[in-house]
């Protein structure tokens, strides 16, 4: 790990005498190499060492007993700077509060819209969850089966109506029934594809969400930055839902996405059942990036 | 990008950040950029387009050693087992796959092994009406085996040359769902003993050094033959499958570069490390 090659690094370098500014440039060579192995953007990386290299020349790193210790400290401490808190969901104004879900193909909405329904639920809510996504085959049969199973009620049209127009018969219909939160789970589509952005907008506008939450999945690489930047800038997101981060990928996308969209990281997924829906705590995601 | 005369620092910096955010890896990019500058010092290679052309015909030369026979070319008949991880583009692939093979002459038949995900044998039954393909499908909650049993026997009863097995996404970490995966041939064989059998794991071109993880994982449990790489239509450009096919020997089959039924087609390494440069 990390702590392993900075301790063999300055002990090589230690032998003669004292630390230099070059020796630090020589460990941020490998804090750039455990990041971008973690699948941290690479102009990420760029900024985040340059930061931690200054840190390092500033502070006790050259002076230190255990400099690879003091080191990994630092970039510790940055990556938590850098993640932020976990925030809570925003559900102001008007009932019902709307959360738009938005993301890439198979990122994992549909179910996550199903896991904060749940939570909703425990927290004295009362979500309806809209099935938005007329494209994917069975998407509407999907969320239709997790609201059953969770007996969350579910609005959907089949797939017959265009997503705008189910998203505004669903409020009409949340409103009505006394629904305190709805939970819109969108159709997956590429930053590039711009009909389906447009038609994410055209959503967005309609329904005003107190949260659009881009949920991605932990293993994505270097693109997470193109996707959120994208993203953000079709439908101004307000926090970030990570998946699938019981896998064993480090999630260096999540600091990417943070970095450049300056979005919360509001929940992580953490199973395929609808209680896995955690808390996002920077100091674990931190651990987990650094390896 | 490398219109520039002259061959500095900042070219360098360029074709490695260029390779870095294809997903390559970082240990690859380095040493890629850094054999390219050795090159340089040593006169080989003199301005910016060389340097890029050199890079280009390695990548393209590490890619070319894989010559798979692809399910098309395979005599006799076939099962072929869709694995990987959640939401890489299974179900979708082999609904693609299943018209791609009839367009080219085979009977196929589709495998709904997935009895775990809400709506997944619903998914793939549309997909089945779509390509006018049968599905054979299980209880939803029964077992992997018992589908894959009845799909194999069925397709041999009915004269299909064909069966493609759509089986439930699973993070490679779980090891009892990767233990399900590895009876898998063990049951196509008894249900019918001359079927040949692939497996294939179907990565999604977004994902980043875990593939290589991923890679290995499926290999151990099904003895994965080849990679799909779908979502190829995104911006992602898939760099991982240099390290994939380098350290575990599984070259690429078919890429997936949309979400409509023709959106399939064998990979062509060549156009693929062109577009790395794009
Ligand atoms: N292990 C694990 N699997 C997850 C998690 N979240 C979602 N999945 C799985 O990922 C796959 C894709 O999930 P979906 O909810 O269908 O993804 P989606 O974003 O709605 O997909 P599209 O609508 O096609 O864009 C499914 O197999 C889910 O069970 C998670 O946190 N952990
Ligand atoms: N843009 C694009 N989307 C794709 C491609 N292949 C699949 N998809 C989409 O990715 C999403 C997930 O596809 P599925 O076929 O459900 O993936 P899966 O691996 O079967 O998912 P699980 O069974 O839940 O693990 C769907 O929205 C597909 O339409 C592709 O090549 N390009
Ligand atoms: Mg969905
Ligand atoms: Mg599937």
């Amino acid at each position: 790990n990390l702590t392993d090659r900075l301790t063999s690094i300055f002990s090589g370098l230690r032998s003669k005498g004292a630390l230099t500014e070059q020796d630090v440039e020589e460990a941020m060579r490998e804090v750039r190499m455990s990041l971008l192995e973690a699948d941290v953007n690479f102009r990420v990386v760029k900024d985040f060492v340059a930061r931690v290299k200054e840190r390092s020349i500033g502070g006790d790193v050259l002076q230190s007993l255990t400099p690879a210790q003091q080191v990994v400290k630092i970039v510790h401490e940055e990556l938590v700077a850098l993640l932020g808190d976990a925030a809570p969901l925003r559900l102001d104004g008007q009932p019902p509060a709307v959360i738009m879900l938005a993301g890439l193909q198979g990122s994992g909405k549909t179910t996550t819209a199903a896991k904060l329904a749940l939570l909703l639920r425990k927290q004295k809510q009362l979500p309806l969850l809209v099935a938005a996504d007329t494209y994917r085959p069975a998407a509407v049969d999907q969320l239709v089966y997790l609201g059953k199973q969770l007996d969350v009620p579910v609005y959907s049209e089949g797939t017959s109506s265009k997503p705008p127009v189910i998203v505004a018969n669903a409020l009409r219909e949340a409103r009505t029934a006394g629904r305190t939160v709805v939970i819109l789970d969108t159709a997956g589509r590429l930053h590039v594809d711009n009909a389906m952005m447009e038609e994410l907008r055209e959503i967005g506008a309609l329904s005003r969400p107190s949260e659009t939450l881009l949920v991605a999945d932990a293993m994505t690489g270097q693109d997470a930055v193109r996707v959120a930047e994208q993203f953000h800038e079709s439908v101004s997101l307000t926090g970030l839902i990570l998946t699938k981060v019981d896998g064993d990928a480090r999630g260096g996308a999540a600091l990417s996405i943070r970095q450049v969209t300056g979005v919360p990281i509001k929940f992580l997924g953490t199973s395929e059942k609808p209680d896995g829906l955690e808390t996002f705590h920077p100091d674990r995601l931190a651990q987990r990036i650094l390896g | 990008l490398f219109r520039r005369p002259v061959l500095d620092e900042s070219t360098w910096d360029e074709l490695t950040q260029l390779l870095m955010e294809s997903d390559i890896g970082p240990s690859r990019a380095f040493r890629l950029v850094e054999h390219a500058r050795e090159m340089v010092e040593g006169e080989t290679l003199k301005t910016p387009v060389e340097a890029e052309t050199a890079l280009r015909r390695q990548l393209v030369e590490s890619l070319g050693a894989a010559e798979p026979m692809l399910l098309e070319d395979q005599p006799g008949r076939l099962a072929v087992h869709m694995v990987g991880v959640n939401g890489s583009g299974k179900t979708t692939t082999s609904a693609k796959l299943s018209a791609y093979l009839r367009h080219r002459g085979r009977s196929t038949l589709l495998a709904a092994a997935d009895t775990f995900r809400a709506a997944a044998i619903d998914q793939l039954q549309v997909w089945g009406e779509r390509t006018g393909t049968d599905v054979i499908a299980g209880q939803q909650g029964s077992d992997l085996g018992a589908v894959v049993f009845d799909a194999v026997h069925a397709a041999r009863m009915r004269g299909l040359d064909t069966v493609i097995i759509d089986t439930a996404g699973r993070l490679h970490t779980k090891t009892n769902l990767m233990d399900e995966l590895s009876k898998l041939r063990r049951v196509a064989t008894k249900a019918d003993p001359d079927v040949t059998q692939v497996a294939l794991l179907v990565l999604d071109a977004t994902t980043g050094q875990n593939a290589l993880m991923q890679a290995k994982r499926f290999l151990e449990a099904v003895q994965v033959d080849g990679i799909i790489l779908t979502k190829l239509d995104g911006t992602a450009k898939g760099g991982v499958v240099f390290a994939v096919f380098e350290e575990l020997n599984l070259p690429i089959w078919y890429v997936g570069s949309g979400e409509k039924l023709t959106d399939l087609a064998p990979f062509d390494h060549l156009a693929f490390v062109n577009a790395l440069f794009r």
